[in-house]
């Protein structure tokens, strides 16, 4: 089973 | 002051085409640099990077940085009205609250100006640091196209694998399965025609068709798609505009529980 990621999780806000 | 001239004004009917699926508001910026914006789809999944450098236009005057708000479906109605040969110019004051796009025929006996309200968008910016990738693949773009429109009449998703044997993309769905295998091919013609793979370590992500696709509606921008992969990194979908920039789309993978 798999989940769709978010950006957030990978890049920072700036 | 802002006013920004491209002969080659379909370019931008491109660049719109290519993005306003996957995004309704964008903030567009101009800098000194040149012609920018990065917004996220509403569910945060995938980005798009848009640079167009201010020496590709054949005039390029931005007096101090500004950020306009533009709703990209209407913006993508009045560049509609352009011709295809037409020469686009981008005109606003600072502080005001529209924009000017104006279209003159090649032969200069038709000019139109097109005025468009601008918006306040609160967006949010995503700092995208320089990454070594795993896996480099550049492909022509229409074979890119073309294998992200089949498998999605398999499948919701694509696993794209890289290995020595090439990259490999690949979707599961009701009816079954689906492999596509593109090897390393650099005896062609023509380099647009050619795929390169520069692997360092084997990737295998899994990420939506339907964002796939829609990056896909960049395809007329280039002739070649670049696609940068890393384990457990979004991956970047880039469509190379000559001599001025690129329109990138950043996808997040999907994460096994």
């Amino acid at each position: 089973k798999s989940s769709q990621g978010r950006l957030e999780s990978f890049f920072k806000r700036t | 002051m802002l006013e920004l001239r491209l002969v080659q004004g379909s370019l931008f009917k491109k660049v719109l085409d290519g993005i306003k699926d996957l995004v309704n508001d964008a903030n567009f910026d101009c800098s000194s640099t040149g012609f920018s914006l990065q917004a996220m789809d509403s569910s945060h999944v995938a980005l798009v990077a848009l640079l167009l450098r201010s020496e590709g236009f054949e005039h390029y005057r931005c007096d101090r940085n500004i950020s306009m708000g533009m709703n990209l479906s209407n913006m993508a109605k009045m560049f509609k009205c352009a011709g295809n040969d037409d020469i686009i110019t981008i005109k606003a004051d600072d502080g005001g609250d529209t924009v000017t796009f104006m279209f003159e025929s090649p032969t200069q006996d038709k000019i139109s100006d097109f005025e468009m309200k601008l918006m306040s968008i609160d967006s949010e910016h995503l700092g995208i640091p320089e990454a070594e990738y795993h896996a480099i693949v550049k492909m022509p773009s229409s074979e890119f196209a073309r294998i992200c429109r089949d498998l999605s009449t398999i499948g919701d998703t694509v696993v794209i694998s890289v290995s020595k044997e090439g990259v490999k993309f690949t979707t599961k769905g009701d009816i079954g399965i689906a492999n596509i295998v593109c090897r390393q091919n650099t005896s062609v013609d023509k380099p647009e025609e050619a795929t390169v793979i520069e692997m360092n370590e084997p990737v295998s992500l899994t990420f939506a068709l339907r964002y796939m696709n829609s990056f896909t509606k960049a395809t007329p921008l280039s002739n070649i798609v670049t696609i940068s992969l890393s384990n457990e990194l979004p991956v970047v979908v880039e469509y190379k505009i000559a001599e001025m920039g690129y329109v990138r789309f950043y996808l997040a993978p999907k994460i096994e529980e």
